[in-house]
């Protein structure tokens, strides 16, 4: 997955995502396709979930998917979550989960408790690096104010390691990347999306810094790949969601 | 190498992309109790549904021989029973609305915690 934030020249943030998913889950040889990517593509949907006929929040999923991996609350913050592998991952957590201990929250399950509950950027920040999960995640986070966007980064079964990198950390001053490695680590010479990603962020500029910009930027290998099924573009200050289905047609990175 | 991406430059002028990859568009009531909230949704696109775990047991058929799916059909159930409010009684109503046993749903709905690793 890519996500990044960019904040243009007037303070206006932007929030955008690829989603990638189904590495290793079958490669189709004959289509140059990855077999479970090519089936979550038909199945990509943009929800508006509404309370008393009010919308609460907008998010897009996979039918079927009750938790959250990208939304939008408007006029109040967005949220994409980005993968994090770990051999301390998930699974174990699932065991601890099947022996009885019930003390951690699944992740698309809290994005979901975010969305529903938090009631500005600032709580739903706390809510991401505080609530102890059953799997390591990122979460990218963008409010509605200038500067207001931060990558958390979480470990299992803790309440107490977030790390987050907000913007201004990020030395770049206007935009705030995560693709699915520490930021504080080189990502690895096989799946370096980071890198091709920075440099078509400082070519496109603050001055360009758009939807469309966004677009462009995840419409770009290695950031696209036969691995994405949707780009989605968002705008919290104008209740703005866009989404995508994306195609890689060859040549294209398997991921 | 890696400095660039492969095509060598950025891309300009994909904005807007043609309107067929526009995804649908559809309202989920959160007044509605959970078992109802997605039956809507589930239903007009079962077929979907079916074709991605379909995907997915022909996939683990190579090395299971079929036997995954009688185990998470019979045994993922029990974790949607441990399952906080109101996420089991959501998944419970999609298995129900279109007909996918609750495990598979399960699956689904587990996958990202699964591949963590």
């Amino acid at each position: 997955c890519t996500s990044v934030i960019v904040e243009d020249t007037s303070g206006v943030l932007y929030h955008a995502r690829n989603l990638d998913f189904g590495l290793f889950l079958g490669w189709d040889f004959m289509n140059h396709t990855w077999l479970v990517t090519e089936a979550l593509r038909p199945i990509v949907v943009e929800l508006d979930y509404q309370r008393q006929g009010k919308t609460l929040f907008r998010g897009v999923n996979f039918v079927g998917y009750v938790g959250i991996l990208t939304a939008m609350k408007p006029n109040l913050f967005s949220l994409t979550m980005d993968e994090r592998f770990n051999l301390n991952g998930g699974f174990i957590g699932i065991i601890e989960w099947l022996l009885g201990d019930h003390s951690t929250t699944w992740m698309g399950f809290l994005t979901r408790q975010v969305m529903e509950n938090a009631t500005s950027y600032t709580v739903a920040q706390k809510m991401l690096a505080t609530t102890k999960l059953l799997a390591p995640a990122y979460f990218i986070l963008g409010g509605n104010k200038s500067g207001e966007a931060c990558v958390i980064t979480r470990d299992r079964g803790s309440n107490t390691d977030a790390d987050i990198w907000t913007m201004a950390d990020s030395g770049n001053e206007w935009f705030i990347l995560e693709t699915n490695y520490d930021h504080w680590k080189k990502p690895p010479f096989f799946d370096d999306r980071r890198t091709p990603a920075i440099k078509c962020l400082n070519q496109m500029g603050q001055k360009n810094a758009s939807v469309s910009g966004l677009f462009n930027l995840l419409s770009t290998q290695p950031n696209l790949n036969k691995l994405t099924t949707y780009t989605a573009l968002m705008q919290v200050n104008i209740n703005k969601m866009e989404t995508y289905l994306q195609y890689c047609s060859d040549p294209c990175w398997p991921w | 190498e890696s400095q660039l991406p492969p095509t060598g430059k950025c891309k300009n002028g994909a904005y807007p992309p043609e309107s067929s990859r526009k995804v649908p568009k559809y309202v989920i009531n959160l007044d509605l109790p959970p078992e109802q909230r997605w039956t809507k949704l589930v239903t007009e696109n079962k077929q979907g549904l079916y074709n991605l775990l379909a995907a997915i047991r022909n996939l683990t058929n190579v090395i299971f021989h079929g036997k995954l799916f009688i185990l998470i059909d019979k045994y993922m159930p029990l974790i949607v029973n441990t399952l906080p409010y109101p996420f089991g009684e959501e998944i419970a109503g999609i298995a129900n609305a279109t007909g996918i046993p609750m495990g598979e749903v399960a699956l689904f709905n587990l996958f990202y915690e699964i591949f963590t690793v």
